[in-house]
């Protein structure tokens, strides 16, 4: 197997060779744990789903798809219509990252991308949000950040977005997080808290 | 008192407080 950056790399040079932002409409997403399902704040029917993983008892599969999930009630029960949104920029594929929603974005932060075979980990460390009017993707600073996790947890606390705790593993090195941080979503900027 | 290192925690805002439980570590 190749290096895990290697990997990555390869995957996103994959992305990167799209032309624009598209959305197609699509069946329901694969299965897949640790994937982020968020509310869009501009609709009231609506979940934008992003990443998680797929093992499918041999190798391990990581996603950075991206869906939209429109609500509508039917006769008997719940209607879902999807697509999928795909753009040149966009976040690695990742899993148990945190996403939250605030004004017209989805910011997500962190998360693991495991080796299909399982045998290598990256933790991300990287800050994107998704513009809802544009369904484009923008990285932003990781400075003063949290360092690369997965499992930390998020929410939002007035026009920030407060971060705890998770964890880095890369199979040598086992460390878990008690720190927090803030990234305030007007200045785009992060602050260490304590 | 400062919550001890922990990862997928649960994580909740409500009136300007944010509270924290459970997670696990290894």
């Amino acid at each position: 197997e190749e290096d895990i950056e290697v990997i990555l790399n390869n995957l996103a040079k994959l992305d990167r060779e799209r032309v624009a932002v598209t959305e197609t409409p699509c069946s329901r997403p694969s299965p897949r744990v640790h994937g982020s399902m968020t509310l869009n704040p501009l609709k009231d029917n609506e979940l934008i789903v992003f990443g998680g993983e797929y093992y499918n008892g041999e190798r391990v599969m990581v996603y950075n798809h991206l869906f939209r999930c429109k609500l509508g009630a039917g006769s008997d029960k719940l209607s879902t219509q999807w697509s999928q949104i795909t753009s040149p920029n966009t976040p690695k594929p990742r899993s148990s990252h945190q996403a939250v929603a605030s004004r017209s974005h989805i910011y997500i932060f962190g998360g693991e991308f495991t080796s299909p075979s399982q045998m290598q980990f990256y933790h991300h460390k990287d800050m994107w949000r998704l513009d809802l009017t544009t369904c484009s993707w923008e990285e932003l600073s990781t400075k003063g950040g949290p360092t690369p996790r997965s499992g930390h947890r998020a929410v939002v606390w007035r026009s920030k977005m407060f971060v705890f705790g998770g964890f880095y593993d890369t199979g040598h090195d086992v460390r878990y997080f008690n720190d927090a941080f803030l990234y305030d979503f007007a200045e785009l900027k992060w602050t260490k808290v304590g | 008192t400062w919550p001890s290192p922990r990862s997928a925690c649960g994580l909740a805002e409500f009136e300007d407080t944010v509270f924290l439980y459970g997670g696990y570590t290894k």
